[in-house]
C-alpha cells in the first residue's frame, strides 16, 4: 500500500 | 466511496444544518462556543485550498463549497448578526493554544514538505483539536441544550464513521494515511465522554449535565 498522493477525502 | 464515508459525510452535514438551524431559529448563539466555529472555519479554509488545483469529484468539489459556506455563515451569525447572544464569559478557550501546536506538528511530521499539503496537515491536525472549546463551554456552564447536543453528536459520529472507512479502504484498496487515522482516532476519542453522556442521558429525554 502507497501513502495517499492527493488527497480525495473530504 | 464508500457507505461509512457517505454516512460520515453525511453526519458531517447534519451537524452544520442542526447548528445553523437552530441559531438562526432561536436567533441566539447561546450556549454555543464561537472559538470552535472559527477554528473549523479555520480548518475547511486550510484544507480546501485544493479547490482550485485538483479536482476529485462533483461530490468532492459541492460537499467542500458546502462546508466552507455553512462554516463562514455560522461565524457571521456568531459574531455579527447575533453577537448580542454570544457568551463572552464561557467561551474563553486558548484557540492560540490549538492553532500554534497544529501547525509546528504539521510543519515537521507531513507527507510533503510543500505548501498546500503543510496546510492540508495542518488542518488536519487541528480538527481534531477543534471541539475542545465547545466541550470546554459545555462542562464551563455544567449543562448543554438537547439540540446543541445532538449537534455534537453528530460532530463526533463523522469521525467515528471515517475511522471505519478508513478500515475499509486499508482492507480492500490497501490505502491508508496515518496522519489522518491518528488525528482521526484523537478526534474521535475527545467526544467519547460525550458520547456516554448523550446515550445514558439525552436519548432518555433527560438535559445533558457535566459534572462542572
Amino acid at each position: 500500500p502507497q501513502v495517499v498522493e492527493d488527497h480525495d477525502e473530504l | 466511496m464508500n457507505i461509512f464515508r457517505l454516512t460520515g459525510d453525511l453526519a458531517h452535514l447534519i451537524a452544520i444544518i442542526i447548528l445553523l438551524h437552530k441559531i438562526w431559529k432561536s436567533r441566539s448563539c447561546a450556549g454555543i462556543s464561537g472559538k470552535s466555529q472559527v477554528l473549523f472555519a479555520l480548518v475547511y479554509t486550510t484544507r480546501y485550498l485544493d479547490l482550485v488545483t485538483s479536482y476529485v469529484s462533483i461530490y468532492n468539489t459541492f460537499m467542500k463549497f458546502v462546508f466552507l459556506a455553512t462554516s463562514y455563515a455560522t461565524i457571521y451569525l456568531i459574531y455579527v448578526k447575533f453577537k448580542a447572544t454570544y457568551d463572552h464569559n464561557h467561551d474563553t478557550f486558548r484557540i492560540e493554544f490549538l492553532i500554534l501546536p497544529s501547525l509546528a506538528l504539521a510543519l515537521l511530521i507531513n507527507h510533503y514538505f510543500n505548501f498546500l499539503e503543510v496546510l492540508w496537515t495542518f488542518s488536519i491536525y487541528l480538527e481534531s483539536v477543534a471541539i475542545l472549546p465547545q466541550l470546554f463551554m459545555v462542562s464551563k456552564t455544567g449543562e448543554a441544550e438537547s439540540i446543541t447536543s445532538h449537534y455534537l453528536f453528530a460532530l463526533g459520529s463523522y469521525r467515528a464513521l471515517y475511522i471505519l472507512n478508513w478500515i475499509y479502504r486499508y482492507a480492500t484498496e490497501g490505502h491508508y494515511d496515518l496522519i489522518a487515522i491518528v488525528a482521526g482516532v484523537v478526534q474521535t476519542v475527545l467526544y467519547c465522554d460525550f458520547f456516554y453522556l448523550y446515550i445514558t442521558k439525552v436519548l432518555k429525554g433527560k438535559k445533558l449535565q457535566l459534572p462542572a
